[in-house]
Parts: structure tokens; C-alpha cells; sequence
């Protein structure tokens, strides 16, 4: 069955912001929700310390705002230290 | 501002600097340009200094590279990640990478060379991202025509808690 459009736009949403965690606040690749069996959702963690560098409202979330500050284009260094 | 965690620094303020290749994009005259001033941004505010070397490794490597250039942080080409450098340090410290798949310009079309220069220098010498959006550290690309620039007070007091004052 072919997939729904919103299916499709949420699959790249998560791409996007599970790429942009990794590359620049540390979120570990085996960190994903799936893969872990307690406590909180690294992805949530590392959104909300994005969300509170960048002055947005800090909701764990990837709302518009926070969407549309990681598509900026940008320097490749992390923002915080490895 | 924020300090590279570890607080790293260069033990000289006499630098040294070298360009090891070029963009096809702009022409080799406006590449050096671009350096120069964006390196007298900081020079300007702090007791460093740079000198151009072209024979040997020098403190600050500048190079175009594309994609997978061997450092661990491939690029991502056309937009998304511009540019990367490293702390201050032996070997690849200092050194500033610009994505070769950029449309580097010495104006307001595409990406600036100048201006994403003038950032990554920052971090060569020891600076970290800002969270204040009107400063040269901070982690977006935003255009200010370069004959306009002039580094922000955040920026001034990040690299003057590194290195001090200019005594100029």
C-alpha cells in the first residue's frame, strides 16, 4: 500500500531532528526510543536543550519554531562539547 | 558567549596561517581578502597576530573539502552544514574546513565567505557557539554586508576573556 503524504512528512520530521541531535547535541545513535526499555526519551531531552540555546519555548517538542531553526543552514560544530 | 569546554587556547599570540586550497567559485584574490579581514576581526580586538605561510604547516589550515574529507564530520553539500573548525591545538587544531559545495560569494549572493570565516575563526581560537542571535558566534548563518561589519560586543568579550585586550 503506497504511504500516506502525513506519514511520509512525519518520517522526515523525525529524520531531520534525530540528524540534527546527532550531529550537534550528542544524541547517541543507539539512544532512539525503541531501543532503550526505561526512563526518559533522549530525543525529548536533547530537543529541550536545543529549544532553551536557542531561546525557543522549551517544549520537547519539534514545533515550527524549533523546525524551522534546523533547517537553517549553519556552522558544522556542535553545541555542546563532545 | 560561550568558551570551548576546556577552556583551550593558543600559548602564543603570534599565529601563523595558511591557505591550502581554493574555491572555483570566487577568484584566488577574493578568497585571501576574505581572510585577512575576517582574521583581523579578531586581531583587531585582541593581542594576536597572523602571518601567511605558504611552505609549511602553519597554526591555522584553511581548506574547501568535500563530503567525506577524513575528519570524521563529513559534510552534507548544497546548504545544511557550511562550515566546520577546530580548537585550538596541535595538528588539525585551529584548522577551518568550508564545505567545497557551497555557493561561496564575496557578496550578498549565496553564502559569504567573510562572514562564515570570521565564525569559524572564532572557534580556531577557542570561542564556542553564542545563544545571543545577534552575535558572530552564534550557530546560524545570517548575511551583514562585510564593509558594514562590525563584530558584536558579545563576540568582543568572549575572545577577550581568552586573550585579553589589543594593547593597540
Amino acid at each position: 500500500l503506497p504511504v500516506s503524504p502525513e506519514a511520509e512528512d512525519e518520517r522526515k520530521t523525525l529524520q531531520l531532528v534525530e540528524s540534527y541531535l546527532q550531529n550537534f547535541y550528542n544524541l547517541q545513535k543507539d539512544q532512539k526510543p525503541h531501543l532503550r526499555t526505561k526512563g526518559d526519551n533522549p530525543i525529548v531531552e536533547k530537543l529541550k536543550e536545543m529549544q532553551a540555546f536557542f531561546g525557543l519555548q522549551v517544549t520537547g517538542k519539534p514545533d515550527l519554531d524549533t523546525l524551522e531553526i534546523m533547517k537553517k543552514s549553519r556552522c558544522g560544530v556542535p553545541d555542546v562539547g563532545e | 558567549y560561550s568558551l570551548t569546554p576546556g577552556n583551550p587556547k593558543w600559548k602564543r599570540n603570534d599565529l601563523t596561517y595558511r591557505i591550502l586550497n581554493y574555491t572555483p567559485k570566487m577568484r584566488q584574490a577574493d578568497v585571501e581578502k576574505a581572510v585577512q579581514k575576517a582574521l583581523s576581526v579578531w586581531s583587531n580586538v585582541t593581542p594576536l597576530t597572523f602571518k601567511k605561510v605558504d611552505d609549511r604547516e602553519a597554526d591555522i589550515m584553511i581548506s574547501f573539502a568535500y563530503r567525506d574529507h577524513k575528519d570524521n564530520s563529513p559534510f552534507d553539500g548544497p546548504n545544511g552544514q557550511l562550515a566546520h573548525a577546530f580548537q585550538p591545538g596541535e595538528g588539525i587544531g585551529g584548522d577551518v574546513h568550508l564545505d567545497e559545495e557551497e555557493d561561496w560569494s564575496k557578496d550578498g549572493r549565496g553564502y559569504n565567505l567573510f562572514i562564515v570565516l570570521a565564525h569559524e575563526l572564532g572557534h580556531s581560537l577557542g570561542l564556542s557557539h553564542s545563544n545571543d542571535p545577534g552575535a558572530l558566534m552564534y550557530p546560524s548563518y545570517s548575511y551583514t554586508a562585510p564593509n558594514e561589519f562590525l563584530l558584536p560586543q558579545d563576540d568582543i568579550d568572549g575572545i577577550q576573556a581568552i586573550y585579553g585586550q589589543s594593547s593597540a
